[in-house]
């Protein structure tokens, strides 16, 4: 496999940050 | 609503003078002072303490405020530099900071190190980064036997543990990464670039701060 662990990981939701930005 | 100082509202605790902020980071004080008006939201979700807790992070970040996962934990973590369990507006301003398109890429770099540093060994193990596939293939519909799991992280150190002792140092992972870019794709936040357009009640009130400046 062609997959590297890091980017696998880097999948996650807890790295998208962008739900600070939404309106609450 | 509408054109009410910022200057006479009450601050929450840990308020940090935007002009210090603006030259410790990569914001203006404008910006600095559309950051609090949205640390102020963040920080009254749950706990109306004017400090960010880790139940109205995960809220913000999953609309779920008993999520766990393992890389918001370690975000905020990260974040609470104090370690006192709250993230404070300093401390908010100077984490994101790390995150603005214009960050240098170097302590771009130097924070998705200590990110994947579980334990906080100053090393990336083995076995953290398995943990850590792991962890993202709980949280997701990917399926992977345990076999694929080993190839995929022995194949990741042999590439990225130049010194081939077992684990990833900080100078290993910096050019690992220089051949990998896309590691850091999640360390840049576009919306940072036009944060007071994302505040626009902010800049109605900052208009006001300005003219008492």
């Amino acid at each position: 496999t062609n997959l590297n662990a890091f980017d696998i990981i880097s999948l996650s939701a807890g790295f998208d940050l962008s739900g600070l930005f939404e309106e609450k | 609503m509408g054109c009410i100082s910022t200057k006479h509202t009450k601050q929450t605790p840990g308020y940090e003078d935007p002009k210090v902020l603006a030259s410790e980071t990569a914001f203006t004080v404008s910006e600095v002072e559309a950051l609090y008006e949205l640390y102020k939201k963040l920080s009254f979700l749950i706990i109306k303490d004017g400090l960010i807790h880790k139940e109205e992070f995960q809220l913000a970040l999953f609309r779920n405020s008993e999520k766990q996962n393992l890389f918001a934990d370690r975000v905020f973590d990260l974040f609470d530099v104090k370690h006192n369990g709250v993230i404070e507006f300093g401390e908010f301003v100077r984490s994101l900071s790390i995150f603005h398109p214009d960050a240098p890429e170097e302590d771009k770099i130097a924070f998705a190190f200590r990110l994947y540093d579980l334990r906080q060994t100053g090393y990336i193990e083995r076995e953290e980064l398995k943990e850590m596939v792991m962890a993202l293939l709980n949280e997701s519909d990917l399926r992977l036997s345990d076999e694929v799991v080993e190839q995929i992280v022995d194949k990741t150190f042999g590439q990225a543990d130049s010194k081939g002792d077992g684990r990833i140092d900080l100078d290993e992972w910096k050019e690992f990464v220089k051949k990998n870019p896309s590691l850091l794709r999640n360390m840049t936040l576009p919306y940072l670039k036009d944060i007071t357009m994302a505040f626009p009640s902010f800049v109605m009130k900052s208009e006001v701060s300005d003219e008492d400046m």
